[in-house]
């Protein structure tokens, strides 16, 4: 429920925050 | 400390030296040699030149170069550390290394208020989080009602920002990250604690024999 999580908590959930992506072939 | 090979020096010319780089580093020489086969796979998948330029970046994270992206262009930029407007295998290297399971949380923490100070004020200001929000939302074709934004914000802001000055300073930050360790989940890569077994690809051009230590 995106209103109960600061947002911060959403922000991070960009899949360009997640760096384990460079390492897929 | 690793010795290295005249063909991996050779390798390497142009770039810093692997040894070099792994004693500024959590990572092992032989993990550096492994970052260098991702690097170059980056940095030869639009022009060749042993860079990484913005394209190449996100193509690498979203196997799409055109794809703009608020939150990747500020990594980039992060990465950029000469601010040459392409990142270099030291710069590439070093900046991963925060996202080491063995870097500091204070290297972690300092990195994720640079990455959201996005006018690099040394503030986290309301209307950046509100753009990052919203450039969120778009990603993940997400609609919330602009009133149900503000009230996030308000949340947020009620949480973060202590001494209600409208902004988050670098304490009130660091503050914050340690009642929501959950915010800091994005700054470690677990499987870069040994590459070289995860990412067994990469191992096979190894030219650097570890001395055991």
């Amino acid at each position: 429920q995106p209103t109960s999580m600061n947002a911060f908590e959403l922000i991070s959930m960009s899949r360009a925050l997640d760096l384990g992506n460079l390492f897929e072939e | 400390m690793g010795c290295f090979h005249s063909t991996a020096a050779r390798e390497f010319s142009g770039h810093e030296n692997p040894v070099k780089l792994a004693s500024e580093t959590a990572f092992s020489v032989s993990e550096v040699e492994a970052l260098f086969e991702l690097f170059k796979r980056i940095s030869s998948s639009v022009v060749d030149d042993g860079l990484i330029n913005k394209e190449e970046f996100q193509l690498a994270l979203f196997q799409n170069r055109k794809k703009e992206n608020l939150f990747a262009n500020r990594i980039f930029d992060l990465f950029d550390v000469k601010r040459k407007g392409v990142i270099d295998f030291g710069d590439f290297v070093r900046s991963l290394n925060v996202f080491h399971p063995n870097a500091s949380l204070e290297d972690k923490t300092d990195f994720s208020f640079r990455l959201y100070d996005m006018d690099c004020t040394g503030f986290i200001e309301r209307q950046e989080v509100k753009q990052m929000l919203i450039a969120l939302l778009c990603e993940s074709e997400m609609k919330l009602a602009d009133d149900t934004i503000e009230m996030i914000l308000d949340q947020t802001f009620n949480d973060a920002d202590v001494d209600r000055d409208g902004k988050i300073d670098k304490t009130e930050w660091s503050d914050f990250v340690i009642k929501n360790p959950s915010l800091l989940k994005i700054m470690t890569l677990p499987y870069l604690r040994d590459i070289t077994t995860t990412f067994p690809s990469f191992v096979f051009n190894s030219e650097v024999d570890e001395i055991a230590t």
